[in-house]
């Protein structure tokens, strides 16, 4: 991380949003930015208080090209998105967004939360990071607004210049780092072995579990493979010490560290008809060499000798597998059982017997 | 003779130009500067920034640096704050 010092010499600042972009509702707009706000106050003594009319600590607006005074100039579309100014008076710690832009709520155009988030961290003091995995990076990256979107790497360098946040329990919201494993609604996006482990995906993260002497780990999926996207849909191990993940009608083979030359690649390439456009969870069976894809309530079987799929396919995924009817989150094979993914629940499933065995609830890996 | 297309691609030398200029310049004075030339300097500020994005320091506009420089990002300046 990076500071511009000082920072502010209080703790309570105040905030204006003078203006909105049309591109969303007022409301939407004062709660992004109100949302923004609340991200660092999480993690400092920082109170941040909106006021409406005259000169707030903040002052927010959207602009084109050269707008009022400002020394920077936006860009028009894509390019440059916001800039904002270190602490101080006059401009200092104001924030501007280029209206040129297509400002939304979602993961289309640009989610101003997460931009309003970036530029409030330089209106309180701090500079780019040349972590890709910090808020502070300089480039724009999309991350579902449902997780925390700070990095370590961005509460260090934030409570560098303001410490931790005060100790006035039930008064600040507990910092929601990663999802409560033991929440009795987790569920996960994609779950894949790696030799001996399991590798549970959910969002940006990913926790390595191994099953034989209960140790879980959690990191980001960007800290081994800074290429992949986050909300990884499905993932498997196949015969050759490599892991494939799926998102979208992307797929990238992965070898240790290294995502292989040439991905990703799409899914028709695996052979895959045109209408499918995602994959909902992938397995490699160990004792036959096939790999079973599982969209909607259907499934495919590719032969990883062949490198094709084996013809007869696609075939309701509950005419074969007893008992898994319902759409399935992910899937992974452990001591030759099956394990059945959706929402919080999870099916034990004998593929010789051909039935489930029992259903267990998704974190009874993490020994909770 | 064959013109070089790298040479002949004016936008991105636009590009890098602009780029340089906006985020990777920091205000000094000519003493400063001292006898590089244009094409050094520009080497130098790219090397930075390749530096700071984690990509290959070769000092050239090569297409991983490019395609960088063309992602949407924040307008404050990466250096020199």
């Amino acid at each position: 991380y990076g500071v511009t010092l000082p920072g502010w010499k209080k703790n309570n600042l105040t905030y204006r949003i003078v203006n909105h972009t049309p591109d969303m509702s007022k409301e939407d707009v004062d709660k992004a930015i109100q949302k923004a706000f609340k991200v660092w106050s999480a993690v400092t003594p920082l109170i941040f208080t909106r006021i409406q009319e005259g000169i707030a600590d903040i002052m927010v607006a959207f602009g084109t090209k050269a707008h009022g005074h400002c020394p920077r100039y936006f860009d028009g579309p894509l390019g440059v998105l916001a800039h904002a100014f270190p602490p101080g008076s006059g401009f200092g710690g104001d924030v501007h967004f280029d209206e040129d832009e297509d400002w939304t709520t979602g993961s289309d155009g640009f989610n101003l939360f997460l931009v309003a988030a970036h530029e409030v961290g330089h209106a309180l003091g701090l500079s780019h990071s040349n972590d890709q995995r910090a808020l502070m990076f300089p480039n724009y990256a999309y991350i579902s607004p449902s997780e925390f979107p700070l990095s370590p790497d961005d509460i260090s360098g934030i409570q560098s210049i303001y410490g931790a946040p005060t100790k006035t329990p039930g008064k600040r919201p507990a910092i929601p780092t990663s999802p409560n494993t033991c929440g009795s609604q987790i569920s996960f996006d994609a779950i894949t072995t790696l030799r001996r482990e399991v590798i549970f995906l959910k969002g940006r993260r990913l926790w390595r579990v191994y099953p034989d002497n209960s140790e879980v780990e959690l990191e980001l999926i960007s800290a081994f493979w800074p290429s992949l996207p986050s909300g990884i849909q499905a993932a498997y191990e196949n015969m050759k010490d490599q892991i494939l993940f799926f998102k979208g009608n992307n797929f990238w083979v992965i070898s240790g560290y290294k995502v292989l030359l040439g991905y990703p690649k799409n899914i028709n390439t695996l052979g895959f008809p045109k209408g499918v456009k995602k994959i909902d969870a992938a397995v490699c069976n160990k004792n036959t060499g096939k790999t079973d894809f599982f969209v909607g309530d259907k499934y495919w079987r590719y032969d990883e000798n062949t490198q094709s799929m084996e013809k007869g396919y696609p075939r309701r995924t509950v005419n074969d597998f007893p008992g898994i009817s319902s759409r399935i989150d992910a899937v992974f094979q452990h001591k030759g059982l099956f394990y059945f993914f959706h929402g919080s629940r999870q099916l034990k499933f004998d593929s010789t017997a051909k039935k489930v065995l029992s259903e267990i609830k998704s974190n009874s890996w993490f020994n909770c | 003779l064959p013109v070089h297309p790298e040479k002949d691609n004016k936008e991105d030398t636009m590009l890098v130009e602009d780029y340089l200029s906006k985020f990777y310049t920091i205000e000094m004075d000519s003493n400063q500067r001292g006898w590089k030339t244009n094409a050094e300097f520009t080497a130098e500020q790219l090397q930075k920034m390749q530096r700071f994005f984690g990509l290959k320091v070769t000092g050239k506009p090569d297409t991983e640096t490019l395609e960088m420089m063309k992602k949407p990002r924040c307008g404050v300046p990466d250096v020199g704050l």
